[in-house]
This record gives structure tokens, sequence and C-alpha cells, in this order.
């Protein structure tokens, strides 16, 4: 599920 | 985090404190768009409902609390206490068509179909046009405070700077892209070419920005 996209930037 | 995602977020940072100086010092809102503004609280709390149930880091956090409580607090400002400096006749850009086709995009192009992926699809899209009604008022009005030109640099700067992000991410983290992001970011960062034109040779070169007639 953490590979949904780039969810760490902001 | 690299150095240009850390200068990236700095550089929004300094836009908000910015915008925030501008409106404190000269005691106005004027030149600003409030469409533009909201549009923005509506892009962070659309994105960052995510502080509820996924936590990435305290900076992470941190920031997304600050973006959400600066730009509601831009908000306040300009529908209270600075109201009479804000003229809604010359914030006229129609926002229902940014809004409907970034709402039309998110349902097409998410990595899940649920709410909160949709939410940030959505997020994504409209921040990338967010800045229009500020844009379109500018070169309405022909000119702008020089503080005015510093915080749209600003933000210009941090979105340019989250594509030399992406591009170390995708070397060092193993050709991993974020296709959404990515293709909204570029549209973003190409609005504020003809602007970063006018900013480089009039502003920085100490005249006051104004577009020809």
């Amino acid at each position: 599920d953490e590979q949904l996209g780039r969810h760490d930037e902001l | 985090m690299n150095l240009f995602r850390l200068l990236g977020d700095l550089s929004h940072l300094a836009s908000i404190f910015i915008l925030l100086h501008k409106i404190q010092t000269t005691r106005s809102c004027r030149g600003i768009s409030f469409k533009t503004q909201a549009l923005y609280v509506t892009v962070f709390v659309a994105r960052y409902l995510d502080l509820f149930y996924r936590y990435v880091s305290l900076y992470n956090s941190v920031m997304k609390l600050f973006f959400i409580a600066s730009s509601v607090y831009i908000l306040y400002l300009m529908k209270y206490k600075y109201r009479p400096t804000n003229d809604p006749s010359i914030d006229t850009f129609r926002i229902e068509y940014l809004l409907g086709p970034c709402v039309l995009l998110s349902l097409i192009f998410n990595y899940k179909f649920s709410v909160t992926e949709v939410l940030w699809s959505f997020s994504i899209f409209l921040e990338s046009v967010a800045i229009l009604p500020q844009l379109f008022m500018l070169q309405r009005t022909g000119e702008a405070e020089t503080i005015t030109t510093h915080y749209l640099a600003a933000l210009g700067v941090y979105r340019a700077l989250y594509i030399p992000n992406w591009i170390y991410r995708y070397i060092t983290e193993d050709g991993v892209v974020d296709p959404i992001a990515v293709t909204a970011g570029l549209v973003q960062t190409g609005l504020y070419i003809d602007f970063f034109y006018v900013y480089f040779t009039k502003v920085l070169q100490g005249q006051k920005f104004e577009l020809p007639a």
C-alpha cells in the first residue's frame, strides 16, 4: 500500500 | 529527502512568510487573489487528510500542519482583518473551470479508487492550476508590488526545485516515478515561465513589475 505514489512528498 | 526537495520545501515556507509579511506590513491584501488562496486551503486539506492515518516523519507532519494552518490564517486575514483592502471585482477568474476538470481528472487518474486516494490526486491536479486566478489578476492589473512578486517567485522556485528532486529520486531510488505528481508538477512549473521572465528581467534589475500594455 505504501507504493501509492510519492506520498512522502508535501 | 534530498537537497532539492529540502530547498523546495524551504522555498515554499519562505513564500508563505513573504505573503504574511506583505499583508502585515502594508496592512493590506491588495494584489493578492483570494481565490488562489482559497484553492490552496482546499489543496492542503484534501491532501493532508493522511495526517490522521499515515505517519511519515516529524518533519512531514509539522510541515503539513503549518501549510494548513497558515493558509487558513491567510484566508482569515483577507476575509476579516483586512477585508476592505480585498477587491473581489478584480479577482474574476472562474474557478469552477479549474475545479470541474480537476475532479474529473482525479476520478480517472489515481493510484487507487478510494476516497483518500482520489482526494490526493485531486489536490495534486488542483495545486498545479491554483495559481491561475493570481496570475490572471496580475495580467489584468498589469503591475504588482515588488513584495508580491517575491512571493510568487518563491512559490515558483519551490515548484521548479521539485523537478530535479524527482530526477534525483528516479536515479537513486531504482527508477521509481510518481506519474501523477510529475505530470501535474511540470504543468504547474510551466505556468510560472512568463512570470519568471518578467521577474528576472525587471524586478531583479530593480525595476517595478509592469507588464507591457
